[in-house]
């Protein structure tokens, strides 16, 4: 039994697209 | 398009551990959408948007590619993202969306239903400060 211990921790907004408005007044 | 993409897939992998703005660690197969509104509620900076897709095309600029179009936030701006077919989009309410759930499930193990136009997904903005 090999038991994962240095599994990668990703933040929660890299899983969700910044999406900027193009257009700012 | 001021838009970005993560260009690095594997925290798209089932199973990948993902880390809340409030500490908490969650898999990402089982991130609900109080989990972003929330995780951006405590970060300072960042707001929740909603990002309707009204449009799915064929990228012409990039073949292989599917052009994404949304219409973001209560101003309903036009941003449109270049994207693989296979990448997955936190629909509100429904959860994680791809343009393919079969190449999602093919390359990341993670179950998808299919993005569709009218889908309104999670998408994240910086905050207008006054």
């Amino acid at each position: 039994n090999v038991e994962p211990r240095s599994v990668p921790v990703f933040p929660w907004h890299s899983l969700v697209p910044f999406l900027a408005p193009t257009q700012s007044d | 398009a001021p838009a970005s993409a993560p260009s690095n897939p594997s925290h798209f992998m089932k199973g990948a551990i993902i880390q809340l703005a409030t500490g908490e660690l969650k898999r990402v197969e089982d991130l609900q959408t109080q989990d972003f509104v929330r995780s951006a509620e405590v970060s300072g900076g960042l707001k929740i948007d909603s990002s309707m897709v009204v449009d799915i095309r064929a990228s012409q600029q990039k073949p292989g590619l599917v052009s994404l179009h949304f219409t973001v936030g209560e101003q309903q701006s036009k941003v449109t993202i270049d994207v693989p077919p296979e990448h997955p989009f936190f629909v509100f309410g429904q959860g994680w969306s791809s343009c393919s759930p079969e190449r999602t499930a093919q390359l990341y193990d993670l179950a998808c239903h299919p993005l569709q136009v009218g889908d309104v997904c999670v998408s994240i903005t910086l905050q207008q400060q006054p």
